[in-house]
């Protein structure tokens, strides 16, 4: 049965699509089967991977919406063994219509359970809010990735997101866990230096080393489609971004 | 009666709050009475103008739900001449109790009335998610501000807002106009001039020159508690939004 990831932080623009989408690909071309799950109404997850989200029939909205159709929403990527549910501007309404429905924070949850046996790997991208699909993400996991700015405003956002992690886990998914911190956009200067030795001070071991450094290829891939790992492997974005995902699969895969 | 503009776009990390805490500073250190409200849960622009969240008593949460104790919930900044209103994780919850309430959609702009005549400018910032928080904001507002990093994936969101500006125009208050987009974080990459370039082809005039270039002083000032003007006024960050402000001052208060 597949691990399920939701990758959050409510602070945005720290790296999380780009997370998802390079740490989706490094697993899959290391042979895990691997599904990404797109909840941000940006929908950058299609962008990243090569794939026209306006050609697209079901996205991430119909899903919640109606459960038993997740296994039609996968769409295949530019990378082999990788899928996509496509994430689009659809999911703006759907705060309102879940807000009267029976179990709305499990909509999920349920769609994922038929496609829990096809992978090894179910990484969730989210948007930068605490929103009723983000809960819905949460509920669905096993697990959590932070990725975090190694600067001083996304410092302060990590408090209100540790206590939205504990809300969710107190009444909705008791099993609930924070797999890793990553830190993102990493530049050897005095503001990320003391930032990233605070993280390191604040969550221990749960923050993944070497930090992500910023590096402009990162930027670059979306534009061609492609995760990093097509686009520049040898670049600092490329290599950071394999050592971290080694990491994570020896934490999710051990043995 | 002030001018009152909000600094918008949904795509995360793009500059909103660094831009409307630097804007309003410049705007009142030339004798402009302003006030920054902050309609975001994470509360940035309070830390950004040494306010401690932690000790205040009514946030934009309050002036929502309750609009006549707007004028109490103003607080004086480092800054003379510039007050805030600081927003706060209460902001939160704010979506599920506005949901059932008649006119949901201008509670703010019943907040704003009764203050609109103390100041010449009202800067709103918002979080990186269309609520209806958001929503209060644009439907209060006169103008619009876009910050668009030019990068890649923040070019892909602008459609999406667009459309929601439409949206809030025909339905909700129909004088609400663009007054400017201003690229952010630029970098003189390839990429980030092909994004501008891109930019200038879709927005015309409305693209403010020169760029705010990417600049580690302005992510250092939110750590001291001050804006750039008191942290480095001389830096990149410090000159390219003095030039800003000004091209942003002709055109709110011409003559
Ligand atoms: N390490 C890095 N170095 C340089 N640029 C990066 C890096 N990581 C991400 N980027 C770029 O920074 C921007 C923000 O990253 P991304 O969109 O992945 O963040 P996000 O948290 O998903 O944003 P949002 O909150 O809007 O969903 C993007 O333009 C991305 O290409
Ligand atoms: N021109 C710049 N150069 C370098 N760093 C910048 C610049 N503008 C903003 N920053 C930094 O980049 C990060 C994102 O900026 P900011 O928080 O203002 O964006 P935002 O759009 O308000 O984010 P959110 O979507 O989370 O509200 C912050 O750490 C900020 O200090
Ligand atoms: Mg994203
Ligand atoms: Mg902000």
């Amino acid at each position: 049965l597949a691990r399920i990831v939701t990758v959050t932080n409510q602070k945005g623009g720290v790296g999380k699509t780009t997370s998802v989408i390079n740490i989706a690909t490094h697993l899959a071309m290391r042979g895990a089967r691997v599904l990404v799950v797109d909840c941000d109404a940006q929908g950058n997850c299609a962008s990243g991977l090569g794939i026209d989200k306006s050609k697209t029939k079901i996205t991430t909205k119909d899903v919640i919406l109606t459960p038993s159709i997740s296994i039609q929403a996968r769409h295949a990527t530019a990378v082999e063994g990788l899928h996509l549910i496509v994430g689009d501007h659809n999911l703006v309404g759907v705060e309102e219509s879940l807000s009267a429905q029976l179990g709305r924070e499990r909509r999920l949850v349920e769609a994922l359970a038929t496609l829990r046996p096809h992978y090894d790997l179910i990484l969730i991208d989210t948007a930068p809010s605490m929103s009723i699909v983000s809960v819905n993400a949460l509920t669905a996991s096993d697990g959590i990735l932070i990725p975090v700015q190694t600067e001083y405003l996304a410092l302060e956002g990590v408090a209100l997101l540790m206590g939205t992690i504990q809300e969710v886990r107190r009444l909705l998914n008791n099993s609930l866990g924070v797999d890793a911190v990553i830190m993102t956009m990493h530049s050897p200067t005095l503001l990320n230096t003391q930032v990233a030795g605070h993280l390191r001070e604040t969550f221990g071991d749960l923050v993944l080393e070497p930090p992500i450094r910023r590096n402009i290829r990162l930027a670059e891939s979306p534009s061609q489609g492609v995760p990093i790992q097509f686009h520049a492997p040898q670049s600092h974005g490329g290599q950071d971004y394999s050592l971290l995902s080694s990491e994570l699969e020896a934490l999710w895969f051990p043995g």
